[in-house]
């Protein structure tokens, strides 16, 4: 899979959507 | 005796060699057989992995003894509620849960065994409308059930005693969900399936609910069977149990996909599609394990899939006795678990 396919890749999705989420 | 029976060459590159007989469980309460699981049961110092095969009204704990034979240690009978399914807790030791119910899990009960009082025992952990369960590591099961338009997703943890007190409640979705897998490599995470083919995203630790994303219209109906964290992705086995055999693909038995949970893009990475022969829409009850997957297809056949490869790699068609009815993959080397209606389990090495 390459990056313009899926968008921009964050090696750090799970802390970063838990910041996101609301609680 | 029965795998010598068996034709040596099934089609092209797939020959039955590949899945050897090891041994062979018989139940003689003539039961009709309902699901088989395993378990690791530690009793008098000795740790050793025990199959469990489930009838409606009971459900039995064998041991393996000398020369590939296996000897019944229990059974536990239960109430009027028939037995539909076997609930495997990873990684734990003398406990194991059971769904219970008619069409839907109405039940869910823990069947255990006491070292210390050296006694089987059983007890309920759940009641509702349950759409859902799933033995998580650590003692621990999620389940999600609906009660009118509301629906929980909760998790309870088990002891010797039966569940704690203290469940643990998920933010739940709109959607029903059908399936849940834990995510491996990241310990906290949790994904499931649902009514309306989405995945979703738990965080375990706080209960939130991190995204949807959808799996896509052309491939309804998906059942999330594992799930993986690498390089910033998340790696889903998807299987559609209404698959169609198809020569354009469009309708594979189990696919794995990429999704980028930042931006709820997916892409299909391997598809592993029905093997040739089994025309018109089969109706699939499987299990996965690492990268392989085992099914029982409508005719009777089990079929192993590798997923990297996207290939079914070996059938095991239906035996003397009649046709399979189950499978499932044992969680030690690569072992599956064949049975048959009337009872009979057979352990195949892959």
């Amino acid at each position: 899979c390459s990056e313009s396919d899926l968008g921009p890749i964050s090696f750090n999705w799970f802390d970063e959507l838990s910041a996101e989420a609301p609680p | 005796d029965v795998a010598e029976q068996l034709p040596p060459v099934l089609h092209d590159g797939l020959t039955e060699e590949s899945l050897q007989l090891v041994s062979e469980l018989k139940d003689s309460s003539g039961s009709c057989a309902v699901d088989v699981s395993t378990m690791w049961w530690e009793a008098a110092g000795c740790r050793e992995l025990c199959v469990v095969t489930a009838c409606e009204s009971s459900v039995s704990l064998w041991k393996p003894l000398a020369s590939d034979r296996w000897g019944k240690v229990h059974t536990w009978q239960l109430g009027q509620i028939p037995v539909i399914q076997i609930v495997p807790l990873p990684d734990t030791c003398n406990l194991v849960c059971i769904a219970l119910g008619e069409l839907e899990i109405g039940e869910i009960r823990l069947l255990l065994y006491s070292s210390e009082s050296d006694s089987f025992k059983q007890s309920l952990v759940k009641t509702g409308t349950i759409k859902a369960v799933l033995g998580l590591k650590d003692r621990r099961l999620v389940s999600s059930s609906r009660s009118g338009q509301e629906q929980q997703v909760e998790i309870v943890s088990l002891l010797e005693t039966g569940r704690s007190k203290d469940g643990q409640t998920l933010m739940p979705p709109e959607e029903t969900v059908l399936a849940f897998a834990e995510v491996e490599g990241m310990r906290d995470a949790l994904v499931g399936t649902t009514a309306l083919n989405s995945i979703v995203i738990w965080n375990l630790k706080t209960g939130q609910l991190l995204k949807k994303m959808h799996v896509g219209y052309s491939y309804p109906a998906s059942i999330c069977h594992r799930a993986y964290s690498d390089s910033g992705l998340l790696f889903v086995v998807l299987s559609h149990p209404h698959a169609k055999e198809s020569e354009s693909c469009g309708n594979p038995a189990f696919r794995v996909v990429a999704f980028n949970p930042k931006t709820a893009r997916s892409r299909g990475v391997v598809s592993s599609s029905l093997p040739p022969g089994h025309t018109g829409r089969q109706y699939l009850e499987g299990d996965v394990k690492d990268t392989l997957a085992a099914a029982v297809l409508t005719s009777g056949t089990i079929a192993v899939w590798d997923l990297l490869l996207g290939q079914c790699t070996a059938l095991l068609p239906p035996g003397l006795a009649g046709s399979w009815a189950l499978t499932r993959w044992a969680p030690t080397s690569a072992c599956l678990l064949a049975g048959q209606q009337d009872g009979t389990v057979c352990l195949y090495r892959y």
